[in-house]
């Protein structure tokens, strides 16, 4: 159970950053 | 005002403290009441001991734990955080457990970036186009005028080549 | 219910129970080698006293009632000073948002304004593709206009050219002369036929 938080909790810490990342590249790319 | 980890220090001495009180001398030779009888000074010195050994071995276990997880480096910066977000009073904002849901409002911003930007090349393209328009209907007015200027002169050549036709036909009789 | 306190281990990494539990274990793992320890060092002592009546059996009891005593008051005070950690030290405050989620308070977005605002982009791209086409369809027919001009110009030169010409022979204007030709012509004819007359 511990390390299913820390996994999720983990996740929501850096995932939206990836995400992110990659949603920048794919909105820039859709504008160039 | 205590930073975290002062809190966290004297929460562990406070622990101590009263771990100690709680395990007092009287109550050590309560129960080691013989050997206490047989050796009092060497009970004392024992329990010494043992106070001693039992704080210095809890307190390097907190400060590994420190070290470890860079402990005290994260607890000043939570405290930066708790300083910084004071002012806010309600319930801030929880992870809703949908990541979708949640990321809504990190890409937000960049969407929002995006739309802008495309509606500012959209307006710019559509003066554009309106400048070409108009330069287009310009172009069509001119267009046809030069076409009725061409269309005259070519009916007065053809009024020219008629009257040349006829002329012909005078000079050959 | 447990409370998972995932915002907290989205900070530190690590959930905050275990963390107490690591130092709970810790603690009663140093309490349990000191106590193994006083006892050591008492039977060692004993080993040096002549005649002496205390068994190690004895010793081990009494180690084992201290001990008892000890963890009982460990756990309670344990207990206390958990609660504390996890109120004051390893907790988000309710109010506190961690860096990573500021959007969520500076750009608060509902899944619907997040679909509204991707549908917007979409339109606005084809919005863009529809101008971009209306350009090339502009800049296509403004060329075409060009070439066209270019043509009714050069036939416009052409019958400038052609006056030209009939201006460099002497008649300043080629249909007038062209009149005159035939006024002349009719003259011509006229005279002719009034000779022929004579003639006869």
């Amino acid at each position: 159970f511990d390390e299913i938080i820390v996994d999720i909790a983990t996740k929501r810490k850096w995932y939206p950053r990836k995400i992110l990342e990659c949603v920048i590249r794919t909105l820039k790319a859709q504008l160039e | 005002t205590m930073s975290r980890v002062e809190l966290l220090d004297t929460m562990v001495d406070t622990f101590l403290e009263k771990l100690v009180a709680a395990g007092s001398y009287q109550r050590f030779t309560d129960c080691y009441k013989h050997f206490y009888q047989l050796q009092p000074e060497m009970t004392q010195r024992i329990y010494d001991k043992f106070v001693s050994q039992l704080q210095t071995s809890i307190r390097e276990e907190i400060s590994e734990i420190k070290e470890e997880g860079n402990l005290e480096a994260v607890l000043n910066s939570l405290d930066r955080i708790v300083e910084e977000g004071k002012e806010h009073q309600e319930p801030a904002w929880r992870p809703s457990g949908i990541p979708e849901k949640d990321l809504c409002s990190t890409v937000a911003p960049y969407l929002l970036q995006q739309r802008d930007a495309l509606r500012r090349h959209v307006q710019k393209q559509e003066a554009k186009n309106q400048e070409l328009a108009s330069a287009v209907l310009a172009g069509r007015r001119q267009v046809e005028e030069l076409q009725q200027q061409v269309q005259a002169r070519q009916q007065a050549w053809q009024a020219l080549h008629r009257e040349q036709r006829e002329l012909l036909s005078v000079l050959r009789a | 219910s447990v409370d998972p306190m995932a915002y907290e281990a989205q900070f530190f990494g690590f959930t905050p129970q275990t963390c107490l539990l690591r130092i709970y274990i810790a603690f009663q793992d140093y309490l349990f080698e000191v106590m193994q320890a006083v006892e050591q060092v008492i039977l060692k002592k004993m080993e040096g006293i002549p005649d002496c009546e205390i068994s190690p059996i004895q010793i081990r009891k009494c180690t084992e009632k201290f001990l008892c005593f000890m963890k009982g008051r460990f756990d309670n005070l344990f207990g206390k000073m958990e609660q504390l950690f996890l109120q004051l030290i390893l907790r988000i405050p309710a109010n506190i948002l961690l860096p990573e989620d500021k959007c969520q308070e500076t750009h608060p977005c509902t899944e619907e304004e997040f679909h509204l605002l991707r549908k917007e982009i979409e339109e606005l791209q084809e919005r863009y593709k529809t101008e971009l086409c209306t350009k090339q369809a502009l800049l296509a027919e403004l060329e075409e206009q060009r070439i066209v001009q270019a043509k009714l110009k050069e036939t416009l030169t052409l019958f400038d050219e052609l006056e030209n010409i009939g201006r460099a022979h002497g008649t300043s204007d080629f249909r007038e002369s062209l009149v005159s030709l035939v006024q002349n012509s009719r003259k011509l004819q006229n005279i002719r036929d009034t000779v022929e007359q004579e003639s006869k």
